[in-house]
């Protein structure tokens, strides 16, 4: 049968690749011969071949004594395959084409297998091909494809280069962990891969980051969707840490991902997990010195990278929805009517399911609250380079009384998620924690919420408090504005009704 | 009823591969048990760092005869050590930081220029080169030597203050270091950049 | 609460106290310490 010719065919690549080098004329020959006789002539019989090579390849796994070299057709399909990608004549249909193409097959393969054997499915195979795949490609692409003799196919594939990463990233979202719970630890290994997430972050102009950002808003979305506060399931929990080493490992390399992707990266991390919450955001560019947040002498406005806005890479601009409009018109000239369709359309029609730390429901769009608030601290930067600081940092500019407003007229609830909102831009020295530093502070201080002053402040003790008392990391701009906030008037502080109301907390202000 | 469904190719992969989208669009809010015993299972096989290695399909045997002629010297290289001190040694990327680079730290020239000669191609050729490099030796593109700057302060009341000389590393004959002629002429470009 | 990073750190070869910061996603084993069994080859070059 046709499926058992192409078998004969892929087994014989597999013992050629483990006796010549992958650059040798007969090796070379092989796959001229492959195309021009037929096995490779058009995609479907691509597509035979690839299915053949793959499911023999993965039964090659199951039968091999575990002791023994397990991969050998795996890896020989992963070299065959880069190879084509080198050599096939790509006129008629690009490197993209095929790769996806490639990587659809694959899909399949791997969706049959899994959805066959359920509970017996072994990821490591499909690991392998991807792993090996990524090293073959590595070894390729040294010093700018140097090694690719012919000057036109060089160029080529220079060109190519960031698509096969991009492309690798779309397949790799296509098996996220809530599609496919049987490759979850697999796939946790891939996206941290060696070959794959240096170089993704790596790409020039950023050119992988909005793939990689949409891979880890996968893995946080899996974490948060199954984390519950009463059971959560063991593996969850291996799930969390591996996510917690990796997280930590791009923050010490580099650092600026989770600097200029902070807002979209927390949309998706449940509260509870307020740590690696804290380790985002108190990422900081490398270059950016950190004063000592408890020196008693520091003045925000003298600090040279408090003038800098902080670098933003998911602009929230595209999460404003509908309130795009009313938000800028409000900066441009504020008013009670504008102030109203704004709180309007933070209400949700539906409770939303969160795990919040004290609470599990959500009534208003906390994205939004989130995307609003940074949009608002990402023009009150650019209004002050435009005008002057005084322009923002007054309590009757617009873009103090928008928060203001949003405090005074909403719920509880919506105060509580707008203070979060401003506290998430307190991280490294940058224009928008100098400006949200002195936006919290106003809150705190202002006379003018009457009755509702106590809630406020309870409200910005308590979310402040409860980014320090997690183990490290602390951002930065939390502790300068909770020493502030001591420092100003640590006598009344603690004779407020709320700190005095817990005891334990009352002691902690006491002792800081 | 999408013809694709239908294509004998795409069957029956597509159709499972169909079925995982439904837990995208409509998350469980709960894990059903058919999931915890998936995620188990994938937690019972995850792959780990020899899973994640560079895959050696074919070996090339070593590059060169290997050298056990009587002719060739017993001892060790007897030169004035290269050694730099840690702290002056160029910052460190992450390559020093791995175990086999520390160890070919340790090595001594003799095993470093066996390793690199002889294991052509190989992640153990690169990283000798990296660690002769960092002694101060420089590699040669056109005749493939390794050589090494010497330079030796001459006393005071000399009109030169120090005297420099070569020295290249005989690795066809002789399998000794051995000092350039007065005609050698240092020119960057021949050299590589490690 | 969460945990004391400085073993999760050190695992990671990230020393917080070294001026020098070093890569270590280049030399990445595995995403948890039971997995990371050996040192993985990374990525180099060997010119011709």
């Amino acid at each position: 049968t046709k499926a058992e010719k192409t078998a004969l065919v892929f087994t014989e690549w597999v013992k050629l690749i483990q006796r010549l080098d992958g650059d040798d004329e007969t090796v070379l020959e092989f796959i001229r011969q492959m195309i021009e006789k037929g096995v490779l002539q058009d995609s479907n019989g691509f597509i035979c071949f690839m299915k053949s090579a793959l499911e023999l390849s993965v039964n090659s796994f199951k039968e091999s004594d575990p002791t023994s070299e397990v991969f050998i057709a795996i890896d020989s399909l992963s070299k065959l395959l880069i190879k084509l990608i080198c050599l096939l004549d790509f006129k008629q249909s690009s490197r993209e084409e095929f790769l996806s193409l490639m990587f659809s097959v694959v899909t399949l393969v791997f969706s049959e297998d899994q959805g066959r054997n359920d509970t017996s499915f072994n990821e490591r195979p499909y690991f392998r091909l991807f792993s090996s795949l990524l090293c073959d490609w590595e070894a390729l692409r040294g010093h700018k494809f140097v090694k690719i003799k012919d000057p036109a196919c060089r160029k080529e594939l220079v060109n190519f280069d960031e698509s096969f990463y991009n492309i690798f990233a779309s397949f790799l979202h296509v098996y996220q962990p809530i599609a496919f719970p049987g490759f979850a630890f697999a796939w946790i290994t891939l996206l941290s891969h060696r070959m794959f997430l240096p170089r993704m972050l790596r790409l020039p102009n950023k050119a992988g980051w909005s793939k990689l950002l949409l891979l880890f808003t996968d893995l946080l979305n899996f974490m948060a969707h199954y984390t519950k506060r009463t059971e959560t399931h063991d593996a969850v929990t291996v799930v969390y840490k591996g996510a917690l080493r990796v997280i930590l490992a791009v923050s010490n390399d580099v650092p600026e991902f989770l600097v200029e992707n902070h807002y979209e990266l927390l949309n998706n991390i449940p509260p509870i997990y307020m740590q690696l919450r804290n380790i985002i955001l108190s990422s900081a560019p490398t270059k950016v010195v950190i004063p000592d947040p408890y020196d008693p002498n520091i003045e925000l406005h003298d600090i040279e990278a408090c003038q800098v806005p902080a670098a933003i890479f998911y602009d929230p601009v595209q999460d404003l929805k509908g309130l795009k409009k009313p938000v800028d018109n409000y900066l441009r000239i504020p008013s009670s009517s504008l102030m109203r369709t704004i709180l309007s359309g933070l209400f949700r029609t539906e409770l939303e399911l969160d795990t919040g730390i004290g609470y599990e429901t959500t009534n208003v769009d906390v994205k939004l609250i989130n995307a609003i608030t940074l949009h608002v601290g990402i023009e009150a930067a650019l209004e002050k380079d435009r005008t002057s600081a005084n322009a923002i940092f007054n309590t009757k500019s617009s873009y103090f009384t928008l928060f203001k407003g949003l405090i005074t007229e909403g719920s509880t609830e919506l105060k509580f998620h707008v203070i979060q909102a401003i506290a998430n831009q307190l991280r490294y020295p940058n224009a928008h924690t100098l400006w949200f530093n002195y936006v919290i502070k106003n809150l705190f201080y202002s006379d003018e919420f009457e009755e509702q002053q106590h809630d406020v402040q309870e409200i910005i003790i308590r979310t402040v408090l409860e980014r320090i008392i997690t183990n490290k990391p602390h951002c930065w701009g939390i502790v300068v504005t909770f020493v502030d906030i001591l420092k100003s008037d640590s006598s009344s502080l603690a004779d407020l009704s709320f700190i005095k109301d817990v005891p334990e907390i009352e002691l902690i202000i006491k002792n800081l | 009823e999408n013809p694709v469904f239908k294509n004998p190719l795409f069957s029956p992969g597509l159709a499972y591969w169909a079925q995982t989208k439904r837990p995208l669009l409509q998350p469980f809010e709960k894990m059903p048990p058919d999931m915890v015993s998936q995620l188990e299972s994938s937690l019972l096989n995850c792959p780990d760092s020899l899973d994640a290695d560079t895959p050696k399909l074919y070996q090339a045997p070593l590059s060169l005869p290997h050298p056990t002629s009587i002719f060739f010297p017993n001892e060790p290289i007897r030169l004035v050590s290269t050694e730099t001190p840690e702290e002056s040694r160029p910052a460190r990327d992450f390559y020093s930081r791995t175990s086999l680079a520390r160890i070919m730290s340790k090595f001594d020239l003799d095993t470093l220029f066996m390793v690199f000669y002889h294991y052509q191609g190989t992640y153990e050729q690169f990283l000798a080169a990296k660690e002769l490099s960092n002694r101060g030796w420089q590699f040669n593109k056109i005749n493939r030597c390794w050589l090494f700057k010497e330079v030796e302060k001459l006393p005071p009341g000399n009109e030169k203050s120090e005297e420099v000389s070569w020295r290249y590393f005989d690795y066809q004959k002789s399998w000794l270091a051995r000092r350039c002629g007065d005609e050698f002429v240092y020119r960057q470009e021949d050299f590589e950049k490690i | 609460i969460g945990i004391d990073l400085s073993s999760v750190l050190h695992s990671l070869g990230i020393d917080s106290e070294s001026n020098r910061r070093s890569r270590v996603l280049d030399t990445f084993q595995s995403p948890w310490v039971e997995t990371s069994r050996c040192e993985v080859e990374p990525r180099f070059f060997v010119p011709d």
